[in-house]
Order: C-alpha cells, then sequence, then structure tokens
C-alpha cells in the first residue's frame, strides 16, 4: 500500500477533470475517483505512478465486457434497427454498416423508413447507389411501419442476408414518435422471428449527458443493442458511452469517423480510452 | 425547485445574516455540479461560479427573505445578464435582424454536422416573410451531403420561398452567383445553407471563411445544437475566430436536454443567441429568452 502515505489529491482532481470534460457527467466521474481511492486504501494501487495506469485499465475492461460483434440470425436475413434522435448521423452510419457487409460478401437490402423528413429517402437511395445495394422505398409519408414490413418481406422472400431499416430522427421526449417507433419495432418482430437482431442507437460524439436519457428511452421502446458512436473524427470525446456503460450496460459496437461510407470502425475499447485523456 | 434541491447544501446559509466565504462554499459547489450536470462547459462554470462568489460574499441578507433563496436569485440573475444582449434587440425587445438597404440582406449560416442549418435556413425564411415582409432567396451552398439540395428545395417549395442551387459547381461560386441572382430575381434576403463542417477540418473551415470574406454578409449564425455537451467551447470558439459570427441559433430544444451548451457559447464567442428551434416544424423557431434558458440550465 502507500504505506499510509496520502493520495495524491491534485491527480485526482485532475483527472475527474479529464473525464468530466471528456462527457463522462460529473457524478460518473465522481464514483470512478471513489473506485481509485478504494484501490488504493485496498493495496490495489501502489504508488502515485500506478493510478492513471489503473484507472485506464479499468476503464478499458469495463468497455471491453460484451461483444462487440453485431448478433446475426440463425437462418434467414439478420434484421437491424437503426434509431435516434434528429441528426445524429444514422443514415449515414447505415450507409456505413451496409459497406462493410457488403465488403464482408453479405447480401445487404436497406429500407428507407423515414418517411417524414424532407429529402431522407433520396439521401438513403444516394447511399444505396454509391454502395450498390438494393433499397426498399415507400410513398412519401407512408407509415414508416409498412416500410419496415415491406423490407422484412422482400429480405425473407429474395434471401437477402442483412436488412438494415433506417428510421426518422425523433426526439426521446416525443410520446408519439417513441409510439411510432414502437409499433415498427413490433410489425419487424412479426414478420421476422427474433427480429430485429440488433437494434443500434446513434449517438453524436459531441452529445453531453442527454446521451443517457436517449439510451435509456430509446431502449426501452425498441430494445437498444448496441451504440453506433458517430462523428467521433471531431474534438468531443464521446465519454457519455462511459456512463451508459455503467448504468444501462449497452455496448458501443462501431464509431463513425466521417462522413464517406468508408469512415467506419469496430469498436476498439483501448484506443477508445486512450484517446479520452488525449 | 432549486432551493428544494439544494436544501443540503444550502443548510450552511440558512439562518445566516450574511453571505460569507465559508458559509457560501457549499452552495457554490452545488452550483458548480447543477451547471456541469447540465452540460457548461468545465472551465465555464468555474469562472461562473467564481463570479458568482464574488457577487455573493458581504451580501447582506435581505430581511424577510430566505438566505438560500437569495443567493439563488443572484446565481439567476447573473446566469440572465450572461445571456443576454440588449445591443441585439431592438426597441420593441425582438432579436433584430441586421437588414441593409444597399443590396440584399446576406445571412449565413454554418456550423458542426446534423446541428439543424438547412432547417433552421427554412425556418428563418418563413419567420422573416411573415415579421419584415422579406422576399428571401435560399441557397443550397451544400454540394457535399447527399440529396442537401433536394432537402433545401423541397424545404423552399414548402414555405413558397425561391431556392437558388447550381448543378456541378463549388460552394464559393454557388453563393457568389447566388448574389447576382438575387438582385435580377428582387430578392432582399439571402440566406446561405452551408455544409455542416468539423472545427478542426481545416480545408472546410477555410471554405466557410472564403464564403464568408465573397459574399460579406450582415449575420453570419452558428447554429449549434442544444444537447451538445463539454465539446461546445471548442467548436464555439474556432468557428467565431474563422467566421465574423453576428449571432447563434441554438437547435432542439423541443428535448430534454438541459442546454448548457447555451452559456458555453455565448461566454467563449460574446455573440447572442438570437432564436432556438423548438421542433421540427417551420414554425418552430422562436426568439431566445435568456430568463428561460437560465431556468432551464439550472433545473
Ligand atoms: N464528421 C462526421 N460527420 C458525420 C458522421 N456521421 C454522420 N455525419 C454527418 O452528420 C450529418 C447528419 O447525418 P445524417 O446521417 O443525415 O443524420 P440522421 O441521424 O440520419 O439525421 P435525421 O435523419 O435528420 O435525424 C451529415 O452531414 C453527415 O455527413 C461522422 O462519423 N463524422
Ligand atoms: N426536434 C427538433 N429537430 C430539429 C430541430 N431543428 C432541426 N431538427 C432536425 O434535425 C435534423 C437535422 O437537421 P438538418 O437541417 O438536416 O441539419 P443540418 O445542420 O443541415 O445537417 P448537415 O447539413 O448534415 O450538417 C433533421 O431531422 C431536422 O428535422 C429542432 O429545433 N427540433
Ligand atoms: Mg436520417
Ligand atoms: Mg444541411
Amino acid at each position: 500500500v502507500g504505506l499510509g502515505q496520502k493520495i495524491d489529491e491534485d491527480l485526482l482532481e485532475q483527472l475527474e477533470e479529464a473525464l468530466i470534460e471528456a462527457d463522462m457527467g460529473v457524478e460518473s466521474a465522481r464514483l470512478l475517483m471513489e473506485d481509485i481511492r478504494k484501490a488504493w486504501k485496498g493495496g490495489e494501487i501502489e504508488t502515485g505512478a500506478d493510478i492513471f495506469p489503473f484507472l485506464k485499465a479499468d476503464l478499458k475492461h469495463r468497455l471491453s465486457r460484451h461483444p462487440v460483434s453485431l448478433r446475426m440470425a440463425e437462418s434467414g436475413p439478420t434484421v437491424i434497427l437503426v434509431v435516434g434522435v434528429n441528426g445524429a448521423g444514422k443514415t449515414t452510419s447505415i450507409a456505413k454498416l451496409a459497406w462493410i457487409m457488403t465488403q464482408e460478401g453479405r447480401k445487404v437490402l436497406l429500407a428507407a423508413g423515414d418517411t417524414f423528413r424532407a429529402a431522407a429517402v433520396e439521401q438513403l437511395v444516394t447511399w444505396s447507389k454509391r454502395i450498390g445495394c438494393e433499397i426498399v422505398t415507400g410513398k412519401a409519408g407512408a407509415d414508416p411501419a409498412s416500410v419496415a414490413y415491406q423490407g422484412c418481406e422482400r429480405a425473407v422472400k429474395e434471401s437477402f442476408d442483412v436488412l438494415i431499416i433506417d428510421t426518422a430522427g425523433r426526439l426521446h421526449t416525443q410520446k408519439n414518435l417513441m409510439d411510432e417507433l414502437a409499433k415498427v419495432y413490433k410489425v419487424i418482430g412479426k414478420v421476422v422471428p427474433n427480429a430485429p437482431h440488433e437494434t443500434i442507437l446513434v449517438l453524436d460524439s459531441t452529445t453531453g449527458q442527454n446521451a443517457i436519457n436517449q439510451a435509456r428511452m430509446f431502449t426501452e421502446v425498441a430494445g437498444v443493442s448496441g451504440i453506433f458512436l458517430a462523428k467521433l473524427d471531431g474534438t468531443a470525446k464521446g465519454g457519455a458511452v462511459l456512463t451508459i456503460d455503467r448504468h444501462i450496460g449497452i455496448p458501443v459496437k462501431f464509431v463513425g469517423l466521417g462522413e464517406s461510407f468508408e469512415d467506419i470502425q469496430r469498436f476498439n475499447a483501448a484506443a477508445f480510452v486512450d484517446a479520452l485523456f488525449e | 425547485n432549486l432551493t428544494e434541491r439544494f436544501r443540503e447544501a444550502f443548510k450552511s446559509i440558512t439562518g445566516q445574516s450574511k453571505l460569507t466565504e465559508d458559509n457560501v462554499k457549499d452552495a457554490v459547489r452545488a452550483i458548480k455540479r447543477a451547471l456541469l450536470e447540465a452540460d457548461v462547459n468545465l472551465a465555464v462554470a468555474k469562472r461562473f461560479v467564481d463570479d458568482v462568489r464574488d457577487k455573493a460574499l458581504g451580501a447582506e441578507v435581505l430581511s424577510g427573505v430566505n438566505p438560500a433563496q437569495q443567493f439563488i436569485k443572484i446565481v439567476h440573475d447573473e446566469l440572465v445578464a450572461l445571456m443576454s444582449d440588449p445591443s441585439s434587440r431592438d426597441d420593441e425587445g425582438r432579436v433584430r435582424i441586421n437588414f441593409t438597404r444597399s443590396r440584399p440582406t446576406v445571412v449565413l449560416m454554418a456550423g458542426l454536422q446534423g446541428s439543424g442549418k438547412t432547417t433552421t435556413c427554412a425556418k428563418l425564411a418563413a419567420l422573416l416573410v411573415k415579421r419584415n415582409k422579406v422576399k428571401p432567396l435560399l441557397v443550397a451552398a451544400d454540394l457535399q451531403r447527399p440529396a442537401a439540395v433536394e432537402q433545401l428545395k423541397v424545404l423552399g417549395k414548402q414555405i413558397g420561398v425561391d431556392v437558388y442551387a447550381e448543378e456541378k459547381s463549388t460552394p464559393p461560386t454557388v453563393c457568389r452567383n447566388a448574389l447576382d441572382f438575387a438582385r435580377k430575381n428582387a430578392n432582399d434576403l439571402i440566406i446561405l445553407d452551408t455544409a455542416g463542417r468539423l472545427h478542426v477540418d481545416e480545408a472546410l473551415m477555410k471554405e466557410v471563411s472564403e464564403i464568408a470574406k465573397l459574399t460579406e454578409p450582415e449575420e453570419v449564425l452558428l447554429v449549434c445544437d442544444a444537447m451538445t455537451g463539454q465539446d461546445a467551447v471548442k467548436s464555439a470558439k474556432a468557428f467565431d475566430e474563422r467566421l465574423p459570427l453576428t449571432g447563434v441559433i441554438l437547435t432542439k430544444l423541443d428535448g430534454d436536454a438541459r442546454g448548457g451548451a447555451a452559456l458555453t457559447v455565448k461566454a467563449v464567442t460574446g455573440k447572442p443567441i438570437k432564436f432556438i428551434g423548438v421542433g421540427e416544424k417551420i414554425e418552430q423557431l422562436e426568439e431566445f429568452f435568456p430568463d428561460r434558458m437560465a431556468g432551464r440550465i439550472l433545473g
């Protein structure tokens, strides 16, 4: 143990502030410092020089507990539902997922489930052309559940390996829109057993503490199973995913590093944690 | 309410006749925590509570007033003062847009990806048609996002406003040509919709700075997402350094984000928050009220 030596409070304060500035949130950062103090008292950390490596190792361990691979269907198409608040990066992230799956030799189908926003369908159609995958679209203003339904039917009928469903941006505080999403989720499950196999929540890395509310509310209506952390090529650290991990346990599966369909990487906990403190 | 939430932290002020360094220590810490939970940037929050502590110290507790309530009022008033900008209001207290008579007024919208620029361009056009009876021209200067031009065209059609777009071009060229087009088309207001960009993307920051030099806008508005966290300090500072910002529009305030980014952006740029987006519909753009924002940030 530090032989009764007092823990370096200045260092702890510096680390706590770094975590707050990374959007981990003041309460989560405080709890983490408490964990460090316990580890210091318990002799797990011996010297001041061990504090920072211990912290990083602890965070890396937390974020590595869950598999980052996508859950695939045992047979038939794997259905991925993509959700999130307005402007988070859903449509672009779908293009990236489609690209990665196509590179893996899978037959990918997209469903333009945002039937509300101006030029939303056109945006995804453009991506489908660039990537070379098929897409299901509905009439303007069509019920999103019907587009999801058509997507599922076609995916099964034409033996697609993967179906990725785009949805309109919505704030988790809009009850009618969250009800609409719950309906889409239900319809998918009716057409394809055990679907959606993944519900991916797209989070903007620049989002602060509101990310935790988003994760909670979207999980309630659509069973979020993974996070796509978009716009990590900016200066924001995306630390809110640490708080989401602590309180809700949803794993980050992908990160977005730009605006092209190739700007996607599978989540790497070690790289993410190192970057938090840079 | 805030006083109840901070009852524990404010215990040391209760019953006191004067606010001292010692008895406001817990209260100041509680305020700093509340601001951080609301996503106010750490450095901005620290500076703010220092200012509040200075204002609070030595204040005689007004008779008949609960000292905690008096402290909260100091915090609230200080927040409102920080986010206010009287010079951006006209005599009737309405948000001022710097209209010019000598040529079409130019408004440049800039900001990070997905913050709500394109939607806000249409909202602002509709609001100014109603309020100032102008004939706006929306300019589709985002040539990089798939269907961005189409998005603005659809919105323009919805509100009956012309949209200027070019097929194979560059954003600065589109903007320059739009100015010429506006004169011929008798538009007295031009709103330039630009592509979302990262403040660390040197090429794109240079491009938007070039557009500003070319078009000399009367208004350069930073469109910022209300749920932005600590990063607001970096992006706001960068945009303020590269552009002659005249104001900020905070979007998606119809959500439950506390909106601390409002304080961060105002503190860092000194530029007024002029409007807020409170929904996806065209009419959901309102004038910014600092006292409402202060209450929201404090939770
Ligand atoms: N730099 C960067 N930009 C991104 C990334 N992901 C998405 N974007 C950009 O963010 C903006 C919004 O992306 P969209 O895909 O339209 O977001 P969305 O969630 O589908 O938006 P709505 O459907 O309107 O809710 C676009 O300009 C994208 O190019 C990323 O990883 N990095
Ligand atoms: N709920 C809500 N949604 C908004 C608000 N303002 C914009 N949006 C939505 O946010 C999403 C992004 O809006 P855009 O106008 O495409 O954003 P942008 O800044 O132009 O995006 P890029 O051009 O890709 O950088 C869309 O789904 C809009 O409908 C608002 O005030 N409230
Ligand atoms: Mg979309
Ligand atoms: Mg846009």
